[in-house]
């Protein structure tokens, strides 16, 4: 584990509790994607499949259930909470799912490193990470209004790919055997997804004001 | 085994 893996981690994590923070306090969810929160939710049940048989470490296991349990804890809020629920943008965030989920579906059929079911599932998890935040961009572009934690939510979430692309080139060099291809890949296409929103991000901090997208 | 390696990232 080094340092731009465990910044990367706590980036990630960070943005979680930061919509977690912004639900439980504002008793609302204006301006956050169902969408995308599901298939955030599919991409850790997949991925994490690998609890039942495999273990790494006390650090990654805690990681993963603790991923699980507040992407499931997201979801609940915004289906069920009966003050957050009416704040949920129905008729804006209107993403279908299945644009993403069917071809990366097939993509991880097709290119992945071992064909059998588990392996496939997390491949599957490593393509739908990398466009999952789209209905979110696409809501945001649309209603235009965005409150402080939401922009600082896709700023964690977008630096913690971009914290991931030096694990990956750390490791490249320290670990001979690293070499992970299909995940660096995906991986870019998941940083430069944000490319667009950190540029606006970062215009409207210097300027001082709240993000505006045009 | 190494194609595997990439599973101890979360």
């Amino acid at each position: 584990m080094n340092l731009f893996r465990l910044a990367g981690d706590m980036s990630h994590l960070f943005s979680i509790v930061l919509i977690l923070l912004k639900i439980y306090t504002s008793k609302s969810c204006a301006g956050l994607s169902m969408k995308t929160q599901e298939l955030y939710t599919l991409v850790f049940v997949t991925r994490y499949l690998d609890l039942f048989y495999s273990y790494v470490s006390l650090y990654n296991t805690v990681m993963k259930l603790i991923f699980l349990a507040s992407s499931f804890g997201i979801l609940w809020y915004m289906r069920y909470h009966k003050q957050v629920k009416q704040t949920y943008d129905r008729e804006q965030d209107t993403f279908r799912h299945y644009i993403l989920v069917v071809p990366c579906a097939v993509l991880a059929l097709i290119v992945n490193n071992e064909l059998s079911v588990t392996e496939v599932l997390w491949t599957f998890s490593i393509y739908l990470e990398a466009v999952a935040i789209l209905p979110q961009l696409v809501l945001l572009q649309r209603t235009k209004n965005v409150d402080n934690l939401t922009g600082q939510y896709i700023f964690f979430l977008g630096a913690y790919r971009a914290l991931y692309i030096l694990n990956w080139i750390y490791r490249y060099w320290t670990e001979p055997k690293y070499r992970q291809y299909l995940v660096w890949a995906a991986g870019l296409v998941q940083t430069g997804l944000y490319a667009d929103f950190f540029y606006y991000y970062l215009k409207s901090w210097q300027a001082g004001e709240k993000l505006r997208l045009p | 085994e190494e194609s595997r390696s990439g599973h101890d990232e979360l």
